[in-house]
């Protein structure tokens, strides 16, 4: 399984749809301080059905919407969508998975899996299944705590004994 | 629940022996608990041993040995049980350039089996990217993302 | 005690601004009592105008505009009360080229009144130094220090 | 009032006695990760008085004393010595002052100003006449702390009140 294909739009600093193709082997994104790079981090970790304010860097979900700049006014929502290729491993969902999030300023919430609507349960439950994301997100902020925290959480949380 | 325990400790342990290898270059690390008679109340330690140096405890090293071995532990778990991509958001910054480097052939290896994903400010890293992005603000505010010729990376880092 | 407080938030706030605009390059910063008829109990807040964006709140800067907010604060305390050496530990690290650059200026500037000792990896920062010194292992274990010309900074980083 | 000579013996990693000359203008030092260079920048914070484990990064000053390498026994004491060049700041102190600060293993200290003993708080006292020492010493992890830590609580002690 791969990401193929990620698109923005009116998440955080991106209020015009971005489109960012991916492929095997290592993609590296460069640009200056606050153009949007952890952002971009921001919003795979909640395509996948991160909620965790302080994981997204927001103090409420809505903060995750295009808040304006000089020149634009805020966005009504937010849209991220990811295109998975499915090399066979879960076949019930065909050679691609296409997942889509949508939050509404009115606290409303959209979720899809190839076009059909579902729950964010189901795309955390698809997460699940694909395995392996807790420890596929690696922030340099967050490293220099691991000496200093506690090392036996990590190994509870991941034995699912937490 | 002990025994899920005592196999993931196994399982990342066996892991972190080789990942240390790759990225310190020398030495040797394992990650044990402190009392195997009590697993689900004892902690769980680190055991670093750099070449040629006596480490009593992980608060003596540097910042950047204590990134390099904090990194050297989240490899370790992520291959227990990898997902297909690996996302890394300015890793490498409190890094020298040898412990750079070794970070990158351990990437590089890594990127055989699956996706790697890397933000970063340093040269070195951007090196091993087989594609790049650049991402800019030229309307104040407002994040683009522009494909990007290895050739003029240093531009877009400006 | 009141006034003392008062007049120590008016001195930082001044040069607070003065620092934001020249390594930030543009924008404004000012650093005031959230309710002024309570200063103190009252929290001090940062207000942090950068070109083009409305930020809401500090948590919604990015890693290096955090960084480089904290410096200018901290260079605001030290220029009304300056010791005469500063001394920096890798506050280059989370910077991209440009606010390097910027900082350098800065640094450059203050360095015509007072000492300053910059521990660093990037190379934009050694430029510049007056002197270098470089600090190694080749004996594991124990450190040696030698002064370094320039020209060699590279091989000494290794 | 400038620093004009750091030495160090038997602090952290340097066994050996080092010498770093200082003149004015700016100084850069570099090395490779874990080489000492922090361990100098400590070994300044040190000799004006500092006592602060979490400062001086250890858990309890006699970590300050080299505990030995894979060919080197530990050392028995720690000396850290700071010639500064008094350019009329301080008159009483003469043209150079020449701060000595020795820790034995035996949890002794001796402390000098121009090769005279004296007390800790009679280096601390100087270090406050030097004056600007608490916002003197900058370093990368405790910078990103400022920003989410208590504001407030940097103008109370800077203005005495805290
Ligand atoms: N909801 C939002 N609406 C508009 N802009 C936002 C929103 N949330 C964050 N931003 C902007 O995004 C910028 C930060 O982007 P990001 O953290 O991705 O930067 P970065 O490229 O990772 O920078 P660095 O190299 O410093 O880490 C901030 O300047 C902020 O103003
Ligand atoms: N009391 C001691 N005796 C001997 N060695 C010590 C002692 N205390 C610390 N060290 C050694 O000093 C090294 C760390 O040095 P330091 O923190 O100065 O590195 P650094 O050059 O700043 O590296 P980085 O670039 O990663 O920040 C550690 O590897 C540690 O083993
Ligand atoms: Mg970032
Ligand atoms: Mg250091």
């Amino acid at each position: 399984m791969r990401i193929k294909r990620l698109s923005i739009y009116g998440f955080k600093s991106f209020p015009e749809e971005v489109r960012l193709d991916f492929h095997r082997g290592i993609t590296v994104i460069v640009g200056p301080n606050g153009s949007g790079k952890t952002n971009i981090f921001d919003a795979i970790r909640w395509i996948f059905g991160d909620q965790s304010p302080s994981n997204l860097r927001c103090e409420k979900i809505e903060d995750l919407i295009f808040f304006g700049s000089s020149q634009r006014r805020s966005a009504g929502f937010t849209e991220v969508k990811l295109i998975l290729e499915n090399e066979g491993e879960l076949p019930e969902f065909g050679p691609e998975i296409e997942i889509t999030r949508r939050f509404y300023r009115s606290q409303e919430s959209d979720f899809y899996i190839n076009r059909s609507p579902c729950r964010l349960k189901d795309i955390q439950d698809l997460a699940l299944r694909i395995g392996g994301l807790s420890y596929a997100f690696l922030e340099s902020g967050k490293i220099k705590e691991i000496i200093r925290g506690n090392i036996k959480r990590m190994f509870d949380e991941s034995a699912g004994i937490a | 629940a002990i025994n899920r325990l005592i196999e993931k400790i196994q399982a990342v342990n066996l892991e972190f022996g080789l990942v240390f290898e790759s990225v310190f270059g020398g030495g040797s690390g394992k990650v044990r608990l402190v009392d195997p008679d009590h697993p689900l109340e004892s902690p769980v330690e680190i055991v670093a041993a750099l070449e040629g140096k006596r480490i009593k405890r992980l608060s003596q090293l540097s910042g950047g040995e204590q990134s390099l071995l904090a990194l050297t532990l989240l490899f370790a778990f992520y291959r227990v049980n990898p997902a297909p991509f690996l996302i890394l958001d300015e890793v490498d910054a409190p890094l020298d350039d040898s412990n750079i480097q070794r970070l990158c052939g351990f990437l590089k290896e890594l990127a055989q089996k699956i996706q790697i994903i890397i933000i970063t400010h340093n040269p070195l890293t951007i090196r091993i990217g087989d594609y790049l992005y650049g991402v800019t603000m030229e309307e104040p505010g407002v994040s683009k993302v522009v494909a990007v010729d290895f050739r003029d990376a240093a531009r877009i880092m400006e």
